[in-house]
Protein backbone atom coordinates (compact mmCIF):
# COMPACT_ATOMS: atom_id res chain seq x y z
CA UNK A 1 0.00 0.00 0.00
CA UNK A 2 1.26 3.46 -0.96
CA UNK A 3 1.86 5.53 1.81
CA UNK A 4 0.45 9.38 1.44
CA UNK A 5 3.30 10.64 3.23
CA UNK A 6 6.00 13.06 1.58
CA UNK A 7 9.88 12.26 2.51
CA UNK A 8 10.87 15.37 1.01
CA UNK A 9 8.66 17.34 3.56
CA UNK A 10 10.06 20.38 5.58
CA UNK A 11 11.77 19.41 8.51
CA UNK A 12 9.89 21.01 11.92
CA UNK A 13 11.71 22.94 14.82
CA UNK A 14 10.33 23.15 18.19
CA UNK A 15 9.99 26.35 19.70
CA UNK A 16 10.70 25.30 23.16
CA UNK A 17 13.15 23.21 24.35
CA UNK A 18 11.94 19.56 25.50
CA UNK A 19 12.09 20.15 29.27
CA UNK A 20 10.33 22.98 29.84
CA UNK A 21 6.46 22.87 30.19
CA UNK A 22 5.37 25.97 30.41
CA UNK A 23 1.21 25.86 31.17
CA UNK B 1 -0.60 19.50 29.09
CA UNK B 2 -4.10 20.50 28.26
CA UNK B 3 -5.53 19.06 25.38
CA UNK B 4 -5.58 20.82 21.51
CA UNK B 5 -8.77 21.24 20.45
CA UNK B 6 -10.11 22.24 17.61
CA UNK B 7 -11.87 25.49 18.40
CA UNK B 8 -8.91 26.53 20.07
CA UNK B 9 -6.74 26.28 16.76
CA UNK B 10 -9.34 28.03 14.75
CA UNK B 11 -8.42 30.85 16.57
CA UNK B 12 -4.82 31.04 15.35
CA UNK B 13 -3.64 32.27 12.25
CA UNK B 14 -2.51 29.21 10.02
CA UNK B 15 0.85 29.08 10.35
CA UNK B 16 0.68 29.13 14.04
CA UNK B 17 -2.30 26.27 13.57
CA UNK B 18 0.65 23.81 12.03
CA UNK B 19 3.46 25.07 14.91
CA UNK B 20 1.21 24.70 17.78
CA UNK B 21 0.40 21.08 16.10
CA UNK B 22 3.56 20.18 15.36
CA UNK B 23 4.75 21.32 19.07
CA UNK B 24 2.63 18.61 20.20
CA UNK B 25 3.01 16.44 17.64
CA UNK B 26 6.84 16.62 18.04
CA UNK B 27 6.70 16.06 22.14
CA UNK B 28 5.16 12.61 21.21
CA UNK B 29 7.30 11.87 18.63
CA UNK B 30 10.94 12.78 19.72
CA UNK B 31 11.38 9.46 22.59
CA UNK B 32 10.41 7.31 20.01
CA UNK B 33 12.74 8.44 17.33
CA UNK B 34 14.88 11.29 18.62
CA UNK B 35 16.88 11.90 15.80
CA UNK B 36 13.60 11.56 13.50
CA UNK B 37 11.26 13.70 15.39
CA UNK B 38 11.68 17.09 13.07
CA UNK B 39 11.45 15.30 9.99
CA UNK B 40 8.46 13.26 11.09
CA UNK B 41 6.79 15.85 12.32
CA UNK B 42 6.81 17.83 9.42
CA UNK B 43 6.05 14.97 7.55
CA UNK B 44 2.50 14.54 9.29
CA UNK B 45 2.29 17.89 9.07
CA UNK B 46 1.44 18.07 5.63
CA UNK B 47 -1.69 16.08 6.37
CA UNK B 48 -5.28 18.16 7.14
CA UNK B 49 -5.14 19.89 10.68
CA UNK B 50 -8.35 17.95 11.74
CA UNK B 51 -7.07 14.75 11.04
CA UNK B 52 -3.75 15.27 12.86
CA UNK B 53 -6.20 16.52 15.67
CA UNK B 54 -7.45 12.89 15.85
CA UNK B 55 -3.82 11.64 15.47
CA UNK B 56 -3.05 13.81 18.92
CA UNK B 57 -6.33 12.19 20.28
CA UNK B 58 -5.45 8.54 19.23
CA UNK B 59 -2.00 7.27 20.72
CA UNK B 60 -2.34 3.81 18.64
CA UNK B 61 -3.22 5.50 15.69
CA UNK B 62 -0.37 7.81 15.84
CA UNK B 63 2.09 6.13 17.22
CA UNK B 64 1.20 3.37 13.19
CA UNK B 65 1.44 6.76 11.64
CA UNK B 66 4.58 7.68 12.88
CA UNK B 67 5.74 3.70 11.83
CA UNK B 68 4.33 4.90 8.35
CA UNK B 69 6.42 7.91 8.38
CA UNK B 70 9.64 5.98 9.48
CA UNK B 71 8.87 3.43 6.96
CA UNK B 72 8.71 5.61 3.94
CA UNK B 73 11.77 7.81 5.43
CA UNK B 74 13.63 4.46 5.30
CA UNK B 75 12.26 3.32 1.57
CA UNK B 76 13.10 7.59 0.58
CA UNK B 77 16.64 7.60 2.21
CA UNK B 78 17.97 3.24 1.06
CA UNK B 79 19.72 3.42 -2.65
CA UNK B 80 17.60 1.91 -5.48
Amino acid sequence: KKSTLNPNAKEFNPSKPLLSVNK
Amino acid sequence: QEPLTASMLAKAPPQEQKQMLGERLYHLIYPLHPSLAGKITGMLLEIDNSEVLLLLESPASLRSKIEEAVTVLQAHQAPE
